[in-house]
């Protein structure tokens, strides 16, 4: 799975995610990158772009999720993303991307790695694999 | 407060033993080389959707990673694709699934958010909307590499039923064991995936671990 999700210089975020499931997947499976609210979300708070194992997350909704916490217990997108991943999704299961319309980015994840990359306007850069 | 970008190619269990110094390198500079053309995008100030299907589209053509050319198999060694994008400023969103000659799924999302009244289109459908639209498209073959067709084979010789729980369709082609769920629905663990070399070329660590 790969994804991506984006703030621009107007505040406006956006989240997209794209896959090819898994090997030897059932034909006419459907995984959770293309449902939106699991493996992919974005409103006026955050987008969110999710990877791992799809039907539990299709279960959490984490996606939405995130957006929710933000939204309604104004929690920030750190707090959001980890309530989610480590409080809700299953240990192993797997992580997200995320940014909030103020700029802040999370990368969190629960199982060994990650393959993940951001970057900020004031310069912060990172690329990782594993915690 | 200005913009920022995170991008993603998979998460699983993925040991640090379980990459090929060449493997990790490889991915490495394809992540950095992607964050590079999103940020350049970005700070020409081109907008957050645009840019989120920018460098998707680029993780796509990418072999390294399980989407686009590169994509996993299903059990009848077939390509069922599946994108989705949204745009937080409007909740507006388009989604599809069960594509197999789309060459980027993520713009084809995008089309069917923007030129339908529409969230999500599948399989069939989704095909047609394509063409009805001329985005490019490939022969199923484009998306199959020989590193994927081999774990399908290995999966279907051992009968058995993955479980999406570990990093073979979440990450770049590193080879490896997984968690599965055997045929009579028992799970098991450590069904060992690595040999050879993957698609790309780059060696795969034995013992590495992939979904």
């Amino acid at each position: 799975t790969v994804g991506c999700v984006a703030v621009d210089i107007n505040g406006h975020c956006a989240a997209a995610t794209s896959t090819g499931g898994l090997v030897n997947k059932m034909v006419g499976r459907i995984g959770d990158t293309p449902l939106i609210g699991a493996g992919t979300y974005a409103n006026e708070f955050c987008a969110v772009s999710t990877t791992g194992k799809g039907e539990e997350i299709i279960r959490c909704l984490c996606a939405k999720e995130v957006a929710s916490l933000m939204e309604y217990k104004y929690l920030p997108l750190k707090e959001a993303t980890d309530t989610v991943i480590w409080k809700k999704l299953g240990e192993g299961n797997g992580g997200l991307i995320a940014v909030s319309s103020t700029g802040e980015v999370a990368m969190t994840f629960n199982t060994l790695g990650m393959f993940r990359a951001c970057a900020t306007e004031d310069g912060h850069r990172q690329i990782g694999i594993w915690k | 407060m200005g913009w920022a970008l995170a991008l993603h190619g998979g998460a699983g269990r993925i040991s640090k033993s379980s990459i090929s110094p060449a493997a990790r390198e490889a991915s490495e500079t394809v992540l950095q080389e992607f964050l590079d053309a999103g940020c350049a995008a970005l700070s020409e100030g081109k907008s957050a959707l645009d840019v989120v299907e920018l460098v998707v589209r680029l993780l796509e053509n990418c072999p390294l990673f399980n989407a686009g050319v590169g994509a996993v198999l299903t059990q009848r060694g077939t390509v069922e694709m599946e994108a989705s994008i949204m745009d937080g400023a409007t909740r507006k969103s388009g989604a599809v699934s069960g594509v197999s000659t789309v060459v980027n799924p993520i713009s084809l999302a995008r089309l069917v958010m923007e030129k339908t009244p529409h969230v999500y289109l599948a399989f069939e459908g989704a095909e047609a909307f394509a063409k009805d639209q001329g985005v490019e498209t490939r022969d199923e073959s484009y998306f199959i590499t020989p590193g994927n067709k081999e774990r399908l084979a290995k999966a279907l010789e051992a009968g058995l039923v993955l479980l999406d729980h570990s990093v073979s369709t979440d990450g770049p082609e590193h080879g490896g064991s997984r968690e599965v769920l055997q045929a009579d629905g028992h799970s098991g663990r450590d069904y060992p995936y690595a040999n050879g070399h993957a698609a790309n070329g780059h060696p795969i660590a034995a013992g590495a671990e992939f979904e």
